[in-house]
Parts: C-alpha cells; sequence; structure tokens
C-alpha cells in the first residue's frame, strides 16, 4: 500500500533501530495517562510492566521542571510556562514546614463577602 | 527523511472511527510536516540535554527530562 | 506493527540526521523512546 517498509528500509529497520530480545530493555512504553476526576469509561487495567519493558515517565524528573528547558524551533508554550511556574511555586513551598507563605500572601486580600 | 503521506494517512485513520473518511493530499502533507517538526524538536532537545551532561550519547533518560516539557509545547 | 516500524524507521532517520547536524548519537532506546511518543501523539 506504499506506506508500509521496503525490503531494503525493514533491514536497515530490523540492525539499527529496532530493540531486540538481547538488548537489555527490548520494549519502551507510554502509559496510558488516566483522568483522576473521571472514570474512564474504557478503564485500561494498569497492567504490569514485562521484565525489559521500559515505562516512560512524565513524574521521574519532576524536580526539574521548574525552570525551561531549552528549545530548538518550537518555542515553550504559555500553558508550558505556566507548568513551569507552578513547578516552581510547589517547588519554593516544598521546603516549608507549618505556615504556607501562599496562604500568609494571599490572605489578607481575602473579602468574605467575594465567596459567600 | 520524511513521513510518507500514506503512513499519515494509515496513522490518521487508526483514529477515525469511519474506514471510509477521506483525507485529501495537504492536510496529509501538513500532517506529515508537523510529525517531522516534533520528531526533529525531541531529538534536539534530547541532544540539548545529553550536551548539558556533557556525554555524547543521547539516551531514554534525556528524553525522559524533556519530556513535559515538549508535550506541553504540541 | 507493520505501523510502528515504519514510523519507527522513519523517526530513526529524523534522529540520524539531527545527530549528524549536532555531532551527537542517539542510543536504539532513545529513538525508540521518541518513536513511542510520536505514535502516541
Amino acid at each position: 500500500e506504499g506506506w508500509c517498509l521496503s525490503e531494503e528500509e525493514f533491514e536497515i529497520w530490523n540492525q539499527r533501530y529496532r530493540l531486540k530480545e538481547s538488548d537489555q530493555i527490548q520494549e519502551i512504553i507510554f502509559p496510558q495517562g488516566r483522568f483522576a476526576s473521571l472514570q474512564d469509561e474504557k478503564e485500561i487495567p494498569q497492567q504490569n510492566p514485562r521484565a525489559g519493558t521500559r515505562e516512560l515517565s512524565l513524574f521521574e524528573w519532576r524536580v526539574w521542571q521548574n525552570r525551561p528547558f531549552p528549545t530548538h524551533l518550537v518555542d515553550h508554550s504559555e500553558r508550558c510556562y505556566h507548568f513551569i511556574s507552578i513547578m516552581e511555586t510547589i517547588e519554593l513551598m516544598r521546603h516549608e514546614e507549618g505556615e504556607c507563605s501562599y496562604d500568609l500572601e494571599i490572605k489578607p486580600y481575602l473579602q468574605m463577602e467575594d465567596v459567600t | 527523511a520524511a513521513f510518507k503521506k500514506e503512513l499519515v494517512s494509515q496513522l490518521l485513520h487508526l483514529h477515525f472511527k469511519e474506514d471510509k473518511t477521506k483525507v485529501s493530499g495537504d492536510p496529509l502533507l501538513l500532517m506529515a510536516e508537523f510529525l517531522k517538526i516534533f520528531v526533529r524538536e525531541a531529538a534536539a532537545r534530547g541532544v540539548r540535554q545529553a550536551q548539558a551532561e556533557d556525554v555524547s550519547d543521547v539516551d531514554v533518560e534525556h528524553v525522559e527530562k524533556v519530556l513535559p516539557q515538549l508535550l506541553l509545547d504540541f | 506493527q507493520r505501523l510502528k516500524a515504519a514510523v519507527h524507521y522513519t523517526v530513526g532517520c529524523l534522529c540520524q540526521e539531527v545527530a549528524e547536524d549536532k555531532g551527537m548519537h542517539f542510543s536504539k532506546q532513545a529513538v525508540a523512546a521518541i518513536s513511542e511518543i510520536t505514535f502516541r501523539q
């Protein structure tokens, strides 16, 4: 159908890119995201990764996410900068004990008639 | 290197409810270009991370570090 | 799986271009990771 690999391409793939049984990592998967607040209609059972499978993680390096990583041709989006600023706020709060600086900072502005 | 139009069409049809849904040439070319930009950005950011760690081999963990922000940028 | 292999091959070629451009090397696993992410995208 014109979309699949030609013989030659298949050989290159098989030799250069394909993960094999002999490799330490034989498979890389990106786990299905789940919406915590909404019950997924097609609830995917959380299968345990097989030996030799490497699951990509979005939170393994969460403590690194409070600063923008370098980009190439595509700049960071607004929502990415929002994410980074939230991660920075979390990072700052991580070191707090007891009182929360965010509370202390914002509480003076609370007018109860705004919320009741 | 680039994504073949027919390959992009197959990928899109994985998600279409109707098999008969047709996608003409231009949207396929646009989608192929999008995927190419996405892959090159992922690869280039992985390279930047490996270089920042002073290693010459880009490994999974370099891709994983840049992954959250990459996905938010696309 | 054939579709994934075709995506994986194309991603590998694109990574190869970036690697040569930057004088770096991609592990097979890094290429596979970018391929899986692209497929999901």
